[in-house]
């Protein structure tokens, strides 16, 4: 999804 | 978040906070290699450039945070400290790590999976990350007596990215569309550079005799 930034791991 | 990934961020802490522990409590760097903290902190500097522009959460923006000002610090230390720089081996310390950060960043011009800045400096931290190790590696096998912190150090930062693979095989079968092709076959690559030192370390701890790598 746009916006939703493409990595939410560290 | 899932049991598998905090675990793992916990372990990457704890990598951080045992080599921090040991820099500055007995103000030695002995065995460890600078060229990989230097690697490290140029994969938190080039993976976190979304730190102040996209918000996940307070935890993922403090780790993030931890991470950076502990990799720049123990490179600061190793560098400029006046008692700390003094343990630190650059006879023995000599893997040219520049030659990783070329072919890696190469890499993530050509195989990424959306072509913008941001996710192309992603990328190629991803790839910087799987091979960082290395000098540190190389070291481990020069200097013959690895001292307990430093053999611990490596090893939690090993175990870490062994947890995030447990983490990925969650999350593929738990969440739908979620496919990461470039992080799973990196992180894979990254856990296997680790795979001899993990078979000495638990020798050496099953054995209860001192870490040592054949040279």
């Amino acid at each position: 999804p746009l916006g939703q930034p493409m990595h939410d791991e560290l | 978040m899932n049991i598998f990934r905090l675990a793992g961020d916990m372990t990457h802490l704890a990598s951080v906070l045992v080599l921090l522990l040991k820099i500055h409590t007995i103000k030695s760097c002995a065995g460890i290699s600078l060229k990989t903290q230097e690697l490290y902190a140029l994969v938190f500097a080039t993976r976190y450039l979304d730190l102040f522009t996209d918000y996940i959460s307070l935890y993922n923006t403090l780790m993030k945070l931890i991470f950076l000002v502990s990799s720049f610090s123990i490179v600061w230390y190793i560098r400029h400290h006046k008692i700390v720089r003094r343990s630190y081996d650059k006879d023995q310390d000599t893997f040219r790590h520049y030659f990783l950060v070329l072919p890696c960043f190469l890499l993530a011009l050509v195989i990424n999976e959306k072509f913008t800045v941001k996710e192309i400096m992603w990328t190629f931290s991803l790839y910087l990350e799987a091979v960082a190790i290395l000098p540190q590696l190389v070291l481990l096998q020069r200097t013959r007596n690895i001292d307990n912190l430093t053999g611990q150090y490596v090893f939690l930062l090993g175990a870490y990215r062994s947890l995030y693979i447990l983490n990925w095989i969650y999350r593929y079968f738990t969440e739908p569309h979620y496919v990461h092709w470039i992080t799973w076959i990196s992180g894979l690559v990254q856990t296997l550079l680790y795979a001899d030192f993990f078979y000495y370390y638990f020798q050496s701890w099953k054995n209860n005799v001192k870490l040592e790598l054949p040279a």
